[in-house]
């Protein structure tokens, strides 16, 4: 143990276990963390040549067999509560994403949330067995987080009772989606939705992507990698061009929506319940952005506790790199940055669960304000983050730009947290929409709840904007 | 300007009012730079976006009171003293180092004075300080796994140099003492020069 860092560890004033509880939940949560931990540590499948070392290429395939022995495994161990699943998963990979995320994170969450009881019998038992490997293909190349531009069509056909998807323009090719390239048979795609000659704008259908047994791309399916990226090397993020593909009526998704055989539409009790599942990932990345800067802090910390460069006075030794203030000024606010996002994350988590609760009782009161404290609070959070990691990287000096610092990693992985889910300018703005609304009704005197009850506040008409 | 609210940099309840405050006024702002340009005859949408910068800072003001007010409601949950102290402290470096960064906002807004911005920067230093001895047991708090970790630069042990060179050595372009690059072009190269 390095002298320094021992020394370090005597000086503190509290008891690290217990600060470790409160930021688990508890010490059983710690415990059983650790449980799973040891699980995967300790497993000689899971050992692995150095990402760093390997081909985009080797890279894939090497994550695609820990993705498999994974799934396997959470069986073999019956791992099944969503939050152990989610922490095996996270220590499988370490810092790096795998090809299979969006499986467990988009594809399986939406089916539970927006199929119909015919159509869960039918599609669930398939996404659980693994049978049908799915993601989610929101994102086109020319269109993003204004979904209501998505331009993939799904025009439905009374005669023969199908929906025909179609990718009309280039800029309409599904562009992003993880897995899609070469993993996944299945993918569930957002189309603008036409019927009798109606447009009733984006709804969900289940699309086979590649036969279920050879993985050959079906008919009318284009579909590949769209080559190396920034990061997320691990991941196939992919695109998927549709001529013209026929589906059964009961592919699209209808919990909510639904699509007569004779081609009537029925409307969704609420607009935003597409949403769910975006609101619930960005839940997620709140919790991510308190990750990824937790270990980005962990590691210009103890860096900078061990590393030893220059002089404060004179003739002395050369100091620790964190007696320096700047060091400090630099590293400390987003340490405590890092425990105000984890604290926040676990506040997401809780309202995420209590509110889908409602909305699952057909309460739908408090799905705008989660909608938008989640876009707000996942673009802040992200953004911040981003920033942060980089201050740590640079924090270390020369060493923090080799990639066995990881920090080069815990960048590319998750600076596209600002862009995906929605890009954090378009977020900031649904949620000043929303603040804007509330605002204006505690201006006419109605009591608002919530994180915006600020604004029913009766001093806001001190400030008047002077005319130029 | 209104008249500054008084603010206890020392008391995060007062921050978090602060903040809020901030928010309500950015959120209003918003809304009257909204309010002027419809009243030069813009229609709606190009009133929006002709005030998208004010809607994102009215946002960006409401998630920062957000995080500052769920941080210091967390604190009230924290029996341990030692630990309730030392996340006060980080709690605290956590507000006062945003409204250092954002201090215009709480000027402008009649929030605070410059002396209390003055002050805020002189605080923010003493808690550096304060923090400097826990810096590292908070870091180990996160119990992240060195092998999740994945981090020369990181690992608990504090062994870097040690484990920096080793890793260097298992870099597959050092699998040969000799690259075959020298032999297939430099080694030509120089007989032909």
């Amino acid at each position: 143990m390095n002298p320094d860092i021992t020394r370090e560890r005597k000086n503190a004033t509290f008891d690290v276990e217990k600060l470790t509880y409160i930021l688990d939940g508890g010490p059983e949560k710690t415990k059983r963390r650790r449980e799973i931990e040891s699980l995967v540590f300790s497993d000689p499948d899971f050992s692995e040549e150095d990402p760093n070392f390997l081909s985009r290429s080797d890279r894939y395939d090497q994550a695609v067999r820990k993705s498999a022995q994974m799934i396997l495994k959470l069986r073999e161990y019956g791992i099944a509560d969503p939050e152990e699943i989610y922490c095996y998963k996270k220590m499988v990979q370490g810092n790096l994403h795998e090809a299979l995320g969006l499986h467990f994170v988009m594809f399986l969450p939406t089916l539970y949330s927006q199929c119909d009881a015919e159509q869960a019998r039918k599609w669930l038992p398939l996404a659980e067995s693994f049978q049908a490997i799915g993601t989610y293909a929101q994102t086109e190349m020319g269109h993003g987080t204004h979904l209501r531009g998505l331009e993939t069509t799904a025009t439905y056909d009374p005669a023969t009772q199908e929906f025909v998807l179609n990718s009309p323009t280039i800029s309409s090719i599904k562009w992003w989606p993880g897995g899609l390239g070469k993993t996944s048979n299945h993918a569930i795609v957002l189309a603008q939705l036409h019927t009798l000659g109606n447009c009733h704008g984006i709804h969900a259908f289940i699309v086979p992507i590649r036969d279920m047994s050879t993985h050959i791309p079906l008919p009318g399916i284009v579909v590949g990698d769209i080559g190396p990226k920034f990061g997320f090397s691990e991941v196939d993020n992919g695109f998927l061009k549709l001529e013209n593909v026929r589906l059964p009526r009961d592919n699209m998704l209808m919990k909510y929506a639904k699509v007569e055989p004779d081609g009537t539409y029925l409307k969704p009790p609420s607009a935003k319940l597409t949403y769910g599942t975006m609101v619930f990932i960005r839940s997620l990345i709140v919790g991510e952005s308190a990750r990824a800067l937790s270990k980005a802090s962990i590691i210009a910390i103890r860096y900078s506790s061990v590393r030893h460069q220059s002089e404060i006075r004179a003739g002395e030794p050369e100091p620790q790199i964190l007696d320096y203030q700047t060091q400090q000024y630099k590293l400390f606010p987003l340490l405590a940055t890092a425990y105000a996002f984890t604290f926040v994350g676990q506040y997401m988590r809780e309202t995420y669960q209590r509110i889908s609760g409602d909305i699952s009782d057909g309460d739908f009161s408090q799905l705008p304000e989660l909608h938008a404290l989640c876009a707000g609070l996942k673009a802040f959070t992200t953004w911040t983050t981003n920033a942060g990691i980089e201050v740590c990287r640079m924090s270390c000096g020369g060493h923090g730009y080799s990639r066995s610092s990881a920090l080069p990693d815990i960048y590319v992985e998750f600076t596209p947290a600002c862009t995906y889910e929605g890009e954090n300018t378009v977020m900031m703005l649904q949620t000043a929409r929303y603040l804007l609304k509330s605002y204006r009704q505690a201006k006419d005197g109605q009591q608002l709840s919530g994180t915006v009850s600020y604004l029913n506040d009766a001093n806001l008409q001190r400030v008047q904007p002077q005319t130029v | 300007a209104a008249r500054p609210t008084v603010v206890d940099v020392n008391d995060l309840s007062s921050l978090v009012e602060v903040y809020k405050q901030r928010a309500a006024i950015l959120v209003e702002m918003a809304a009257k730079s909204i309010q002027q340009e419809l009243q030069h005859r813009k229609c709606q949408e190009d009133a929006w976006n002709n005030s998208s910068i004010d809607l994102v800072r009215a946002s960006d003001a409401h998630c920062h009171y957000v995080v500052v007010k769920l941080f210091t409601d967390k604190l009230g949950e924290i029996g341990d003293t030692a630990i309730h102290s030392v996340l006060s402290t980080l709690a605290l470096l956590y507000a006062l180092h945003g409204i250092k960064n954002n201090s215009g906002d709480f000027l402008q807004a009649g929030l605070l004075s410059v002396p209390q911005v003055l002050q805020v920067s002189v605080r923010v230093k003493e808690l550096l300080s304060q923090l400097r001895p826990n810096a590292v047991a908070l870091v180990d708090s996160f119990d992240v796994n060195d092998k999740r970790l994945n981090s020369v630069l990181g690992r608990y042990d504090g062994n870097v140099y040690e484990h920096l060179f080793e890793w260097a050595r298992s870099s597959p372009l050092n699998a040969t003492e000799v690259h075959e690059s020298f032999h297939k072009y430099l080694k030509p190269l120089r007989s032909q020069l």
